[in-house]
Order: C-alpha cells, then sequence, then structure tokens
C-alpha cells in the first residue's frame, strides 16, 4: 500500500526535537 | 570614539518568573529551572544574548548552522510567539509544554496542524502537502516518480479531506490522526518527563526543592 504524506513529512529532523537532549 | 555599542543586555530570570513559568505549563519549578540549563546551552552556541536564533536551533539538531530546511524554519517560527526572528526563554517554555508526554492530545494535534499550515491559511493545502513531502524526498535525497508523488498526495486526501475541497481543515486533521496517531510521534519527547536528569546542574542555581 502507498504510503501516507504525513508519513513520510514527519520523519523530517526537522520535526525531532530529540536531538535537542543530546550531548554535545 | 569606536562607535560603541553595548551589548543587548541577557534576561535573567527571576524565581518568581519561574515559578509562573511552572504555574503555567506542565512543568515542576525544578524542572523549568533544567529547562533554563538546556535554554542557556542552545542560546550562547553561536550568540551569547540570551536568546536562540535560528542558527542556533540549527546547530543544535543539525549539528551545522549552515543551510536552510523547511520544516525546521515552521517549527522556529512556531517556537517564535512574538515573531521577532528568536525565540525567548518563556516562548521556549510554551512551546516545548507541548510536547510534554502528559500535555493534552489536542495542544499536540493543534500544533502539528499549524506545522503543517505553512502559508497559515487555516487550512492545510494540497500544494503545501506536495511541498513539504518535495523538501523531506531532498533532505533524504529520495527519488520518486511525480505520477508516484501525486498518487501519494491523491491518497492522503482522500483519506484526510472528508469534505472534498482540495484542503485540510482542522477538524479533518483532527479526526485523520486520530485515525493515524503515529503521525503524532513527534509531538511527544519523552526526555521532557525527565529534564532535570538531563540537566542536573539546574541544583547549583535551584530556589526550591520540589
Amino acid at each position: 500500500s502507498l504510503f501516507n504524506a504525513f508519513d513520510l513529512i514527519s520523519l523530517s529532523e526537522g520535526f525531532d526535537l530529540s536531538g535537542l537532549f543530546e550531548e554535545d | 570614539c569606536f562607535g560603541y555599542r553595548p551589548r543587548p543586555k541577557k534576561c535573567i530570570y527571576e524565581f518568581t518568573d519561574l515559578t509562573r513559568l511552572a504555574h503555567e505549563s506542565r512543568f515542576s519549578v525544578n524542572e523549568i529551572e533544567a529547562l533554563y540549563e538546556l535554554f542557556k546551552k542552545l542560546s550562547s552556541s553561536i550568540i551569547d544574548d540570551g536568546l536562540i536564533h535560528k542558527e542556533e536551533l540549527q546547530l543544535a539538531l543539525f549539528q551545522t548552522p549552515i543551510g536552510s530546511n523547511l520544516f525546521l524554519d515552521r517549527v522556529f517560527d512556531l517556537f517564535d510567539e512574538k515573531r521577532n526572528g528568536v525565540i525567548e526563554f518563556e516562548e521556549f517554555v510554551h512551546a516545548l509544554n507541548v510536547f510534554h508526554p502528559c500535555a493534552p492530545l489536542e495542544d499536540k494535534v493543534d500544533f502539528a496542524f499549524r506545522l503543517y499550515d505553512l502559508r497559515q491559511t487555516g487550512f492545510i493545502e494540497r500544494e503545501e502537502v506536495k511541498q513539504m513531502v518535495i523538501a523531506i524526498l531532498m533532505e533524504s535525497e529520495m527519488n520518486l516518480s511525480d505520477d508516484l508523488l501525486e498518487e501519494i498526495i491523491d491518497k492522503t486526501f482522500d483519506d484526510a479531506d472528508a469534505d472534498k475541497d482540495g484542503k485540510i481543515n482542522k477538524e479533518e486533521w483532527k479526526a485523520f490522526v486520530l485515525r493515524n496517531p503515529n503521525l503524532l510521534r513527534n509531538m511527544t519527547l519523552p526526555h521532557l518527563k525527565c529534564i532535570t536528569t538531563f540537566f542536573p546542574s539546574f541544583v547549583y542555581n535551584t530556589g526550591v526543592e520540589d
């Protein structure tokens, strides 16, 4: 079956804010 | 003589400000203090002025301050409530409050809707979805034929656009994400439930023991 467009969009790193908590 | 310009004064938060922010959010005072440690780290990574600039958010998420990303632009714009090009601590707390594991689903649905409503028309339009899909394909270096791209967008609108007017309104969006809760996975940051353990240094400046 086809992807949902928002499934694809939500993969963006720009939306993944967990990177804020990563150590340097 | 040398065109002296004083450096902008950093905003120092008083204990009463932190207490107020705790009352306005799902965070305790100690958690607000720990978030302040995170904020100080982010806001001093390029320009140490007590404000998060877009490049600083980008540096934190992408490990580089250079380049542009449609999605990061949208996230930044939603954090920047005053629309003055920087994120202040209060704005930072307000936005992260939505990402708290205990935040109401309604708030997450609304925030995600505003993220995707690129032109802020109150609807997620087909052109906006296409623009975002093309951006994610470029970001991830994936190739899709135009036909397949159109097919994916058609299917999405078949599922989400209940009144078939070619755009997704907030009610349609809410019904759609309730059927596809996976779409909200980025709207919850489990780290926020134990933020004090990520930034234990808050204890050196704390004004209260929770």
